[in-house]
């Protein structure tokens, strides 16, 4: 390796839409407001998210292959800072996913990083099996919400993480109420919180939970992640 | 053909979580209602939650590898149906996956429909591509919900439909608001609907919103989406 990454953690949920980009964001902002020089690698080929929540769009990454920078200092690589238009479709199939990925990881100059945060598409198919297989990882953080279905699939990723050996450092219940900004009533939306229940049953350590915040959707889609305060990352050092 | 299927259309989203698996069963479901028989080939292999929905577990497919049938009739094939236990994960590259949503439509004995809807999985990968190649669709429904993140995929998911020559039927824009129970506060929270503007940009029919309901998710949780009333599939027929 052509440089020092100290730390990389993946993020993963078997199931999109839970919020698993934006942790992953959240992750690598706050590892930077406590001083780490951070990243992120966006695996999620076909749906890349990443870019648009921190305003970046398509740079020149020059022959060095670069990562992007944003506001903050954190490198990020991401397939949509590299397609003309961010909403042209990335028509690939399994094998090409799994080789932009290695890509991301061996030819991006990243230089040195205290961490480098992964998102992980939804799922169980190419991109998460190549990282798990290719990438030194410390560990996964799980994402889910409270939906039922949300939690089987949670079940899906344990058991991928431990049938490939990659320990699993922590799990996170996002959009688990809603609180009314009229009225403070605090509406349980998705369903009752199962988080704390199943990192229970499965030996996980449990990283707390976010709610369902207009501010949060605000700030992804006005890239503006890095103006948003979640003390996530100081929980999953501890 | 062994059978005979009158309509097949396909259901896409782009991206993960923003509802199109409850809207696909619920089209299935308001078909049914309106007397068509009907059917859902759910071919998001590594995140299928169409059984659940349903509240239908592994079943005895027997000889003629017949689909699964909900209590008002509804024919389901899902890979999930097929697992030894629903949270087991399905940990397959590309190919497999083509190869897998082939069979689903190639060798179940789905007998006679009037309407058969393919829930895909998220994102312009394998299935989809799989399935506008090999099935004869009549067309493509769009799932999409506020959040600008999901309103740049819907279009990347438009771009790939017109490349692959696939009309699209209309753009249903999910979990557009959420109507407090205790003071009827209407808040917006992933931001302003955004769904009738992107229709008439890029010339898709709108079938309208649905807003975030907690029953919907509590049907969705205990396997009880056919007792969800929604006018929906009217829509889509009109
Ligand atoms: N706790 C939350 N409150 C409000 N909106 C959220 C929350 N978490 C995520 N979102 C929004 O939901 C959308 C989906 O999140 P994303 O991180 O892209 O999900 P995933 O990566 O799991 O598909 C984003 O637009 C994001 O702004
Ligand atoms: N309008 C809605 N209101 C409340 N919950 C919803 C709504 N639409 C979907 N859900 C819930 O959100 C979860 C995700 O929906 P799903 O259909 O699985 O999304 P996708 O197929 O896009 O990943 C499900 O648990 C479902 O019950
Ligand atoms: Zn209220």
């Amino acid at each position: 390796m052509r440089f020092d990454i100290k730390h990389v953690i993946a993020v993963m949920s078997g199931k999109g839409g839970v919020g698993k980009s934006s942790i992953t964001a959240l992750l690598a902002v706050g590892a930077r407001k406590q001083g780490f020089s951070s990243g992120v690698l966006d695996a999620d080929i076909t749906g890349p998210s990443i870019p648009k929540m921190f305003g970046l769009k398509k740079y020149d990454h020059g022959q060095r292959f670069a990562p992007a920078e944003s506001s903050l200092g954190i490198k990020i690589m991401s397939l949509n800072l590299l397609l003309l238009n961010e909403d042209d479709p990335v028509i690939w199939r399994g094998p090409l996913i799994g080789r932009a990925v290695g890509q991301f990881w061996g030819d991006v100059d990243w230089g040195d990083l205290d961490y480098l945060f992964i998102d992980l598409p939804p799922g169980t198919a190419d991109a998460p099996l190549t990282v798990m297989q290719t990438i030194p990882l410390d560990g996964l953080v799980i994402v889910s919400s409270p939906q039922g279905l949300a939690v089987m699939v949670v079940k899906k990723a344990l058991k991928m993480a431990r049938s490939m050996n990659v320990p699993v450092l922590g799990l996170v219940e996002n959009m688990s109420y809603f609180a009314c900004p009229q009225c403070q009533a605090k509406v349980e939306i998705f369903g009752s919180l199962k988080g704390e229940k199943v990192a229970r049953a499965t030996g996980v350590p449990y990283l707390g939970n976010l709610p369902l915040d207009p501010n949060l959707a605000g700030c992804c889609d006005s890239g503006r992640i890095e103006s948003y305060n979640s003390d996530l990352f100081l929980k999953l050092l501890n």
